[in-house]
């Protein structure tokens, strides 16, 4: 018996699979990968077009004719300053190095959530319901909140915790670089299936301004749900061979002057250790279900997203940590390999937030399992977003400058003039 | 395998209808009602009345026995147990006989008759 074969739910299934299926906007009627609709891989996801019916006209273009007649790039700022005769676009932006931000990555680039709210029965209502479409066109996830691209704070008050990002930190820097911005995660993306996804990233050598590109799998390749999870796994050569085809595809694919943060794999051991003697929200009602048993049921399933960390048993848990250690220290090689080899960006490695900003919260007096998503117990949550946004941001500052483009001192005149620049 | 995400998603769903019921003091009829009336409105609603219209009466007849949700997926067999793999379960199993076994018992009421009758009684 499937579901998915009653009359009438076909159809939802046939509309279900075809949105999983495809990570470029369903809705863009000129197909330079932008658009004007919120869900669907679009706006939430992208920056918003602000005209879905010239090619040459989205976010991160090289402005045309200094943007004097239409806003080509998107960033709110356009038409002539009265005073000096210029354009605006090139008094407040043409010397200001814009960059856009794209993140190549798996769920917790996209920012996987389901509401806790959802599987509490004294919390369920029509309320806590409304939003499941949105959520369902957003392929289950939250990339407008997330900690490389998200742009805004929720709204649906579903999710506790505010939004910080390296795109908000990227515009706060230069209000240039206001909608520049692409998330390509894909649920279970890993190193392998990335070489497919990464296709999505929109940007033309010539025509667009450089990027920040953030390379961040952080464990789908030890993670899977079969059984035999370490059979599975990506080999430390399959790692090298595929990590080197995205840098290859991303040389020939960014424009000169763009850069890449390669960050390498979270230890998953954090989860069971921080969830192992806690209720999961399915079995508040009767205290009846922990996460160890709910880990072993979805092992036994075999839909478990990571039967190598969410697993009562130590020893898997142990080799997988042990792999990912492995596949990180793969990536960290190649970046040191490749230095002055590519011709169109400069690539620098990052060992995984979230190990650091679960430590610093612990020493600050909070708790490991309040900066993990409580429904799939696999997941960071919003909270834990921002701090990795926080502490990745800290860390170009210090150590990359060069990468993100100086302050824009021309930031106050572009608000004072332009104010919310056109939203998102 | 075992039904992997349906029969994970049928015990979800069969477990929020129980503790529905138990929060609001509903029937289990009344909350499977509920729970389709919290969907939105538009495609979500309609599939979700078609779903309780099917699989309805077999879980309302045997959460009203306090089958658990694990047993009763078993018997709408959105849960299996295949050739080689354990038998899953996210509550206790029930004491003396396995899940399949209590499943079973429920075979016999078929999906489709049960749909029929619950239609009859309550129209």
């Amino acid at each position: 018996f499937s579901v998915c074969k009653l009359p009438g739910i076909k159809i939802l299934c046939d509309w279900i699979e075809r949105i999983f299926d495809d990570h470029n906007p369903a809705l863009d009627i000129d197909g330079d990968n932008f658009s004007t609709f919120q869900t669907l891989r679009g706006s939430s996801w992208r920056g918003k077009d602000c005209n879905d019916e010239q090619e040459n006209i989205h976010p991160g273009a090289k402005p045309e004719l200094g943007d004097v007649f239409h806003d080509t790039n998107c960033n709110g700022i356009y038409g002539v300053d009265g005073n000096t005769g210029l354009p605006y676009e090139d008094l407040y932006c043409k010397d200001s190095q814009p960059i856009g931000v794209a993140a190549i990555g798996d769920s917790v680039t996209a920012h996987f959530h389901i509401p806790p709210e959802w599987l509490e029965a004294e919390k369920l209502n029509v309320e806590m319901l409304r939003y499941l479409p949105f959520w369902l066109e957003n392929e289950l996830d939250w990339p407008h909140l997330s900690g490389t691209t998200g742009f805004m704070n929720d709204t649906t008050g579903r999710i506790e915790g505010s939004t910080d990002s390296i795109y908000l930190q990227m515009r706060k820097r230069n209000r240039c670089n206001h909608r520049d911005y692409q998330n390509l995660g894909v649920n279970g993306g890993r190193s392998g299936s990335t070489l497919n996804n990464e296709n999505a990233l929109a940007r033309d050598k010539l025509k667009d301004n450089p990027l920040l590109v953030f390379y961040a799998l952080v464990g789908n390749d030890v993670c899977n749900g079969h059984s035999d999870t370490l059979a599975h796994m990506t080999s430390p050569e399959e790692m090298r061979k595929n990590f080197l085809k995205t840098l290859k595809f991303l040389d020939a694919k960014v424009p000169n002057g763009s850069h890449l943060i390669v960050i390498g794999l979270a230890d998953g051991s954090l989860l069971y250790d921080n969830l192992k003697n806690r209720v999961h929200p399915l079995g508040k009602l009767w205290g009846n279900v922990k996460y160890p048993q709910f880990y072993d049921w979805f092992n036994c399933l075999q839909v478990t997203p990571c039967a190598g960390w969410m697993n009562s048993n130590a020893t898997i848990r142990n080799g997988t940590t042990k792999r990912a250690r492995e596949l990180s220290q793969v990536l960290k090689s190649v970046v040191a390999e490749t230095k002055g080899k590519l011709r169109n960006f400069d690539a620098s490695y990052l060992d995984c937030p979230i190990g650091p900003v679960l430590d610093a919260w612990k020493a600050q007096g909070g708790e490991g399992w309040q900066l993990i998503e409580p429904v799939d117990g696999f997941h960071i949550n919003q909270i834990a977003h921002k701090l990795t946004a926080e502490y990745t941001w800290n860390y170009l500052e210090k150590n990359l400058p060069h990468f993100i483009g100086n302050i824009n001192p021309h930031n106050a005149e572009i608000i004072k003039k332009f104010g919310e620049q056109g939203g998102h | 395998v075992n039904g992997g995400i349906q029969c994970a998603t049928c015990t979800v769903v069969v477990t929020l209808t129980e503790q529905l019921a138990q929060v609001h003091n509903d029937s289990v009829a009344q909350a499977l009602a509920r729970l389709c009336s919290y969907m939105p409105q538009g495609q979500l609603q309609y599939a979700c009345k078609i779903i309780i219209e099917t699989l309805g009466p077999v879980v309302i007849d045997m959460l009203e026995k306090h089958e658990t949700p694990d047993v009763i997926c078993h018997a709408l067999h959105l849960c299996t147990v295949d050739e080689g793999q354990p038998q899953c379960h996210l509550f206790p199993v029930p004491k003396d006989v396995s899940i399949q076994d209590r499943a079973m018992k429920y075979s016999n009421y078929g999906t489709s008759g049960l749909a029929w009758k619950h239609r009859r009684k309550e129209p």
